[in-house]
């Protein structure tokens, strides 16, 4: 089974 | 006073009929370089990133900083009333603008349409990208790219990329079986044939393709596009604009098995 990760997982809030 | 010409205005329409079904409000931030705008879907899985360069105007000002907020809605219903070879004009006076003009003239200037579009105030959360220098790159015929993604969207949800250094490998699986197609690297002088494969390290990841059906919404932009990947990383989907910029996005992998 695959499941979707967030993209702020990736990227930071600045 | 911020004014910026376009002289192909159809560019504009088409870069917001690419965005439209992924985003629903962004913000425009205006400066002296050109125009940005940064903007995740709904889910936080993707983001889109644009970003045109002032020379690339017809005609170019922006005294101060700027943060346009619109509703993609309200502005495709504007852009509805541009002709395909109309010239585009954005255009507000005020610092803290309520609203931002739009002039579309026609190729003769005998027809000027002006329209004026209310804005709205958007918490503006920026995500940072980090310029990544991505192991796998693939360069290829935009409508190839995206015909593969809707010809496996119909076998499954997800489709797994997989790079070595001849070639790019998209399967899918689904519960009516599974299914796979190899793309070579080609250096033929037909850009529709052509693959351009720059693979420093092979990466195996697993998208979304629904997303990448949206994203291929952007095709009319560009006749190529490029796949960027690194491993544990967001693919990038790249559009450039000619002489004007590009558009950006990002989409978040799936956890595969």
């Amino acid at each position: 089974q695959t499941d979707q990760r967030d993209i702020h997982l990736f990227f930071s809030i600045l | 006073m911020f004014e910026a010409k376009l002289q192909q205005g159809v560019i504009f329409k088409k870069i917001v009929d690419a965005i439209k079904d992924l985003v629903k409000s962004v913000n425009i931030d205006a400066s002296t370089s050109g125009l940005s705008m940064q903007a995740m879907d709904s889910a936080h899985v993707a983001l889109v990133s644009l970003k045109l360069n002032e020379n690339g105007f017809k005609d170019y000002r922006c005294d101060r900083p700027i943060t346009l907020g619109l509703s993609i809605e309200n502005l495709s219903k504007i852009l509805k009333c541009a002709g395909n070879d109309d010239t585009i004009t954005l255009q507000t006076d005020e610092e803290e603008p309520s609203s931002l003009k739009f002039f579309f003239e026609n190729q003769q200037a005998s027809k000027i349409s002006e329209f004026s579009l209310n804005l709205m105030s958007l918490d503006s959360e920026s995500l940072g990208i980090p310029d990544t220098d991505y192991s796998s790159v693939i360069q290829m015929s935009s409508a190839e790219f995206s015909r593969i993604c809707k010809e496996l969207s119909s076998i499954s949800e997800t489709v797994e990329i997989e790079t070595s250094k001849e070639s790019v490998k998209f399967s899918v699986q689904g519960d009516i079986g599974a299914g796979s197609i190899t793309v070579k690297n080609n250096q033929s002088d037909k850009d529709v044939d052509r693959v351009d494969l720059q693979i420093d390290q092979p990466v195996k990841l697993t998208f979304a393709l629904r997303y990448l059906n949206m994203f291929n919404k952007a095709v009319s932009l560009s006749s190529t596009v490029s796949l960027n990947m690194s491993e544990e990383n967001p693919l990038m989907v790249e559009y450039k604009i000619d002489d004007l910029g590009s558009l950006r996005f990002y989409l978040a992998p799936k956890i595969s098995d």
